[in-house]
Protein backbone atom coordinates (compact mmCIF):
# COMPACT_ATOMS: atom_id res chain seq x y z
CA UNK A 1 0.00 0.00 0.00
CA UNK A 2 2.97 2.38 0.50
CA UNK A 3 4.27 3.85 -2.71
CA UNK A 4 5.88 6.77 -0.88
CA UNK A 5 9.04 5.58 0.87
CA UNK A 6 9.04 8.52 3.28
CA UNK A 7 5.45 7.92 4.30
CA UNK A 8 6.35 4.30 4.93
CA UNK A 9 9.36 5.23 7.05
CA UNK A 10 7.75 8.06 9.01
CA UNK A 11 4.60 6.14 9.85
CA UNK A 12 6.32 2.87 10.76
CA UNK A 13 9.58 3.72 12.52
CA UNK A 14 9.51 3.70 16.30
CA UNK A 15 12.87 5.49 16.34
CA UNK A 16 11.35 8.67 14.92
CA UNK A 17 8.55 8.69 17.49
CA UNK A 18 9.76 10.90 20.33
CA UNK A 19 6.46 10.78 22.22
CA UNK A 20 7.80 7.84 24.22
CA UNK A 21 10.32 10.23 25.83
CA UNK A 22 7.41 11.81 27.69
CA UNK A 23 5.79 8.53 28.58
CA UNK A 24 8.95 7.44 30.37
CA UNK A 25 8.73 10.03 33.12
CA UNK B 1 18.83 34.44 38.92
CA UNK B 2 18.63 32.32 42.06
CA UNK B 3 19.84 28.89 42.96
CA UNK B 4 18.29 27.23 39.91
CA UNK B 5 21.18 28.39 37.81
CA UNK B 6 24.07 28.08 40.18
CA UNK B 7 23.12 24.55 41.23
CA UNK B 8 22.12 23.43 37.76
CA UNK B 9 25.25 24.84 36.18
CA UNK B 10 27.48 22.88 38.54
CA UNK B 11 25.64 19.60 38.12
CA UNK B 12 24.75 19.90 34.45
CA UNK B 13 27.64 20.77 32.10
CA UNK B 14 26.52 22.99 29.26
CA UNK B 15 23.45 24.07 31.18
CA UNK B 16 22.05 27.29 29.75
CA UNK B 17 19.92 29.98 31.34
CA UNK B 18 16.23 29.01 30.94
CA UNK B 19 15.30 32.63 30.25
CA UNK B 20 17.72 32.76 27.32
CA UNK B 21 16.64 29.31 26.07
CA UNK B 22 13.01 30.43 26.17
CA UNK B 23 13.87 33.50 24.11
CA UNK B 24 15.54 31.30 21.48
CA UNK B 25 12.85 28.62 21.25
CA UNK B 26 9.10 28.03 21.07
CA UNK B 27 9.02 27.36 24.85
CA UNK B 28 8.14 29.66 27.73
CA UNK B 29 10.52 29.88 30.71
CA UNK B 30 8.20 27.60 32.70
CA UNK B 31 8.19 25.07 29.90
CA UNK B 32 12.01 25.12 29.73
CA UNK B 33 12.11 24.43 33.46
CA UNK B 34 9.58 21.62 33.10
CA UNK B 35 11.76 20.14 30.35
CA UNK B 36 14.66 20.29 32.78
CA UNK B 37 12.78 17.84 35.03
CA UNK B 38 12.50 15.42 32.08
CA UNK B 39 16.14 16.06 31.15
CA UNK B 40 17.35 15.31 34.70
CA UNK B 41 15.49 12.01 34.69
CA UNK B 42 16.89 10.88 31.31
CA UNK B 43 20.45 12.14 31.88
CA UNK B 44 20.79 10.27 35.17
CA UNK B 45 19.32 6.97 34.02
CA UNK B 46 22.66 5.25 33.27
CA UNK B 47 25.48 7.66 34.18
CA UNK B 48 24.60 10.53 36.49
CA UNK B 49 26.79 13.11 34.74
CA UNK B 50 24.18 15.67 33.73
CA UNK B 51 24.43 14.75 30.05
CA UNK B 52 22.40 12.40 27.86
CA UNK B 53 24.47 9.75 26.12
CA UNK B 54 23.17 7.51 23.35
CA UNK B 55 22.45 4.65 25.71
CA UNK B 56 20.29 6.88 27.92
CA UNK B 57 18.50 8.27 24.89
CA UNK B 58 17.69 4.77 23.65
CA UNK B 59 16.60 3.72 27.11
CA UNK B 60 14.16 6.65 27.27
CA UNK B 61 12.80 5.88 23.81
CA UNK B 62 12.58 2.10 23.92
CA UNK B 63 12.99 1.16 27.61
CA UNK B 64 15.89 -0.89 26.29
CA UNK B 65 19.42 0.50 26.30
CA UNK B 66 20.85 -2.12 23.95
CA UNK B 67 18.39 -1.72 21.11
CA UNK B 68 20.15 -0.33 18.04
CA UNK B 69 17.89 1.67 15.78
CA UNK B 70 19.01 3.64 12.72
CA UNK B 71 16.26 6.23 13.16
CA UNK B 72 16.84 6.80 16.87
CA UNK B 73 20.57 7.09 16.13
CA UNK B 74 19.85 9.74 13.53
CA UNK B 75 17.66 11.72 15.95
CA UNK B 76 20.42 11.47 18.57
CA UNK B 77 23.02 12.75 16.08
CA UNK B 78 20.86 15.75 15.25
CA UNK B 79 20.12 16.51 18.91
CA UNK B 80 23.88 16.33 19.60
CA UNK B 81 24.24 19.83 18.17
CA UNK B 82 27.83 20.34 19.36
CA UNK B 83 28.88 16.90 18.05
CA UNK B 84 30.35 15.80 21.38
CA UNK B 85 28.68 12.39 21.50
CA UNK B 86 26.28 13.61 24.22
CA UNK B 87 23.25 15.87 24.40
CA UNK B 88 23.45 18.74 26.88
CA UNK B 89 20.43 20.64 28.19
CA UNK B 90 20.72 23.46 25.66
CA UNK B 91 20.87 20.97 22.77
CA UNK B 92 17.89 19.13 24.23
CA UNK B 93 15.66 22.21 24.50
CA UNK B 94 16.64 23.72 21.15
CA UNK B 95 16.17 20.43 19.31
CA UNK B 96 12.85 19.61 20.98
CA UNK B 97 11.63 23.11 20.20
CA UNK B 98 11.41 22.17 16.51
CA UNK B 99 8.83 19.55 17.55
CA UNK B 100 6.67 22.09 19.39
CA UNK B 101 3.22 22.57 17.80
CA UNK B 102 3.97 26.30 17.51
CA UNK B 103 7.44 25.93 15.94
CA UNK B 104 7.86 27.43 12.46
CA UNK B 105 6.85 25.09 9.64
CA UNK B 106 10.12 25.79 7.82
CA UNK B 107 12.13 24.58 10.84
CA UNK B 108 10.20 21.31 10.78
CA UNK B 109 10.87 20.90 7.06
CA UNK B 110 14.59 21.60 7.57
CA UNK B 111 14.89 19.15 10.45
CA UNK B 112 13.02 16.41 8.57
CA UNK B 113 15.36 16.92 5.59
CA UNK B 114 18.37 16.42 7.87
CA UNK B 115 16.80 13.30 9.35
CA UNK B 116 16.72 11.61 5.97
CA UNK B 117 20.03 13.06 4.74
CA UNK B 118 21.90 10.39 6.69
CA UNK B 119 25.41 11.34 5.59
CA UNK B 120 24.83 15.09 5.77
CA UNK B 121 25.74 15.86 2.15
CA UNK B 122 22.85 18.26 1.65
CA UNK B 123 20.97 15.75 -0.49
CA UNK B 124 18.70 12.81 0.26
CA UNK B 125 20.16 10.14 -1.97
CA UNK B 126 18.39 7.06 -3.25
CA UNK B 127 20.87 4.81 -1.47
CA UNK B 128 20.10 6.49 1.85
CA UNK B 129 16.37 5.99 1.42
CA UNK B 130 16.97 2.35 0.50
CA UNK B 131 19.12 1.94 3.62
CA UNK B 132 16.28 3.35 5.75
CA UNK B 133 13.69 1.14 4.07
CA UNK B 134 15.77 -1.96 4.71
CA UNK B 135 16.35 -0.90 8.34
CA UNK B 136 12.63 -0.39 8.77
CA UNK B 137 11.83 -3.80 7.30
CA UNK B 138 14.29 -5.39 9.72
CA UNK B 139 12.83 -3.43 12.64
CA UNK B 140 9.24 -4.33 11.84
CA UNK B 141 9.88 -7.92 10.81
CA UNK B 142 8.26 -7.29 7.44
CA UNK B 143 9.55 -8.99 4.34
CA UNK B 144 9.58 -7.26 0.97
CA UNK B 145 11.36 -8.48 -2.14
CA UNK B 146 14.22 -6.27 -3.30
CA UNK B 147 12.34 -5.56 -6.53
CA UNK B 148 9.37 -4.28 -4.50
CA UNK B 149 11.71 -1.98 -2.57
CA UNK B 150 13.09 -0.73 -5.89
CA UNK B 151 9.55 -0.07 -7.16
CA UNK B 152 8.80 1.99 -4.04
CA UNK B 153 12.06 3.92 -4.58
CA UNK B 154 11.30 4.47 -8.30
CA UNK B 155 7.86 5.83 -7.51
CA UNK B 156 9.11 8.04 -4.67
CA UNK B 157 11.99 9.53 -6.65
CA UNK B 158 9.81 10.03 -9.72
CA UNK B 159 7.60 12.24 -7.58
CA UNK B 160 10.15 13.91 -5.31
CA UNK B 161 13.28 14.20 -7.46
CA UNK B 162 11.91 16.75 -9.92
CA UNK B 163 15.16 17.26 -11.88
CA UNK B 164 15.74 13.48 -11.91
CA UNK B 165 19.39 13.65 -10.87
CA UNK B 166 18.99 10.73 -8.49
CA UNK B 167 18.94 12.78 -5.29
CA UNK B 168 16.51 15.08 -3.51
CA UNK B 169 17.74 18.58 -2.72
CA UNK B 170 16.26 20.92 -0.11
CA UNK B 171 14.03 22.74 -2.57
CA UNK B 172 12.65 19.48 -3.98
CA UNK B 173 12.04 18.28 -0.43
CA UNK B 174 10.12 21.46 0.44
CA UNK B 175 7.84 20.95 -2.58
CA UNK B 176 7.43 17.25 -1.87
CA UNK B 177 6.44 17.90 1.76
CA UNK B 178 3.93 20.55 0.70
CA UNK B 179 2.30 17.94 -1.53
CA UNK B 180 2.51 15.29 1.20
CA UNK B 181 1.91 17.14 4.49
CA UNK B 182 1.47 13.89 6.43
CA UNK B 183 5.26 13.46 6.19
CA UNK B 184 5.66 16.18 8.81
CA UNK B 185 3.44 14.44 11.33
CA UNK B 186 6.50 13.04 13.14
CA UNK B 187 7.80 16.59 13.49
CA UNK B 188 5.11 17.68 15.97
CA UNK B 189 4.80 16.41 19.53
CA UNK B 190 1.47 17.47 21.09
CA UNK B 191 2.97 16.50 24.50
CA UNK B 192 5.12 19.62 24.37
CA UNK B 193 2.03 21.82 24.73
CA UNK B 194 1.32 20.27 28.14
CA UNK B 195 4.86 19.91 29.40
CA UNK B 196 4.31 22.01 32.54
CA UNK B 197 1.37 19.84 33.65
CA UNK B 198 3.28 16.67 32.81
CA UNK B 199 6.20 17.80 35.00
CA UNK B 200 4.58 20.00 37.66
CA UNK B 201 7.51 19.49 40.07
CA UNK B 202 9.48 22.12 38.14
CA UNK B 203 7.81 24.80 40.29
CA UNK B 204 9.62 23.51 43.39
CA UNK B 205 13.01 23.95 41.71
CA UNK B 206 12.41 27.28 40.08
CA UNK B 207 13.24 30.76 41.22
CA UNK B 208 12.43 32.49 38.00
CA UNK B 209 9.93 35.27 38.58
CA UNK B 210 7.68 34.44 35.62
CA UNK B 211 6.29 31.40 37.46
Amino acid sequence: PFYNAFEFISSMSSGFDLSSLFESK
Amino acid sequence: MGCFHSTASKQFPGHEDPVILASQTAFSVSEVEALFELYKSISSSVIDDGLINKEEFQLALFKNRKKENLFANRIFELFDVKKKGVIDFGDFVKSLSVFHPNAPHEDKIDFSFKLYDLDGTGFIERQEVKQMLIALLCESGMKLADETVEIILDKTFLEADVNQDGKIDKSEWQNFVRQNPSLLKIMTLPYLRDITTTFPSFVFHSEVDEI
